[in-house]
């Protein structure tokens, strides 16, 4: 299982 | 969310407003390398090209608005105003910048999360801001005495990086497959910069002394 990995942080 | 990653944001936000105040209220921007805030602009632009891609939440929008708006306005009243550009020291703020930016740039095509316009520029903001610091710090060791402002902007930059870290570290172990290589070195890098200039000011807070950098 790959996760996209988000950039959710500023 | 968590409280950390909170924290980082909220003292990211006040080190700008306190540099603001200080700009605001004494029409004086001197002991602020406009180098530091040129990269920082620098930074952001290149970092939020995602404003036009994705949408993560009102709060995350708002705050790149901020920070974008914010370095730009403190980069051009440095260079524009016309009280506040006359107290710029000048000839105390000479690092040669472009030799960061380059660099940065290097290293982002050689790493980065994937090779795509926006993931090349996302890695060069990080390198970037990682380095960012480094005229404002020299500029501070340069001129020796620091007003209570500015070293208040510096420590509440620093604060922020350090909250990142904590913040990270509770990803990591909150998260399952939680890793940030490129974002977790830089910011490691970025936080020991700060390293010496936290040492001087915990000193000049314990003694309730005015801050001094040793020369």
């Amino acid at each position: 299982l790959k996760v996209k990995n988000v950039k959710d942080e500023l | 969310m968590n409280i950390f990653r909170l924290a980082g944001d909220m003292t990211h936000l006040l080190s700008i407003l306190v540099l603001l105040l200080k700009i605001y209220a004494t029409k004086s921007c001197s002991g602020i390398s406009r180098k530091t805030q040129e990269l920082y602009a620098i930074v952001f632009m290149a970092r939020y090209l995602d404003l036009f891609t994705d949408f993560i939440s009102v709060y995350n929008t708002f705050m790149k608005l901020i920070f974008i708006a914010s370095s730009l306005a403190i980069v051009w009243c440095m260079r524009f105003h016309p009280v506040v550009r006359r107290s710029y020291d000048r000839e105390l703020d000479t690092f040669r910048y472009f030799f960061l930016v380059g660099a940065s740039f290097a290293l982002a095509l050689v790493w980065h999360d994937k090779f795509t316009l926006q993931e090349v520029f996302w890695a060069f903001s990080i390198y970037l801001e990682a380095v960012a610091i480094l005229p404002q710090l020299v500029l501070l060791q340069r001129s020796g005495n620091v007003d209570n402002l500015t070293g208040q902007y510096v420590f509440f930059l620093g604060a922020y990086r350090a909250f990142y870290i904590l913040n990270w570290i509770y990803r990591y172990m909150t998260e399952p497959r939680f890793t940030r290589w490129i974002a977790g070195i830089s910011g490691v890098v970025q936080t020991a910069l700060y390293a010496d200039f936290f040492y001087y000011y915990f000193i000049s807070w314990k003694n309730n002394s005015k801050l001094k950098l040793p020369a």
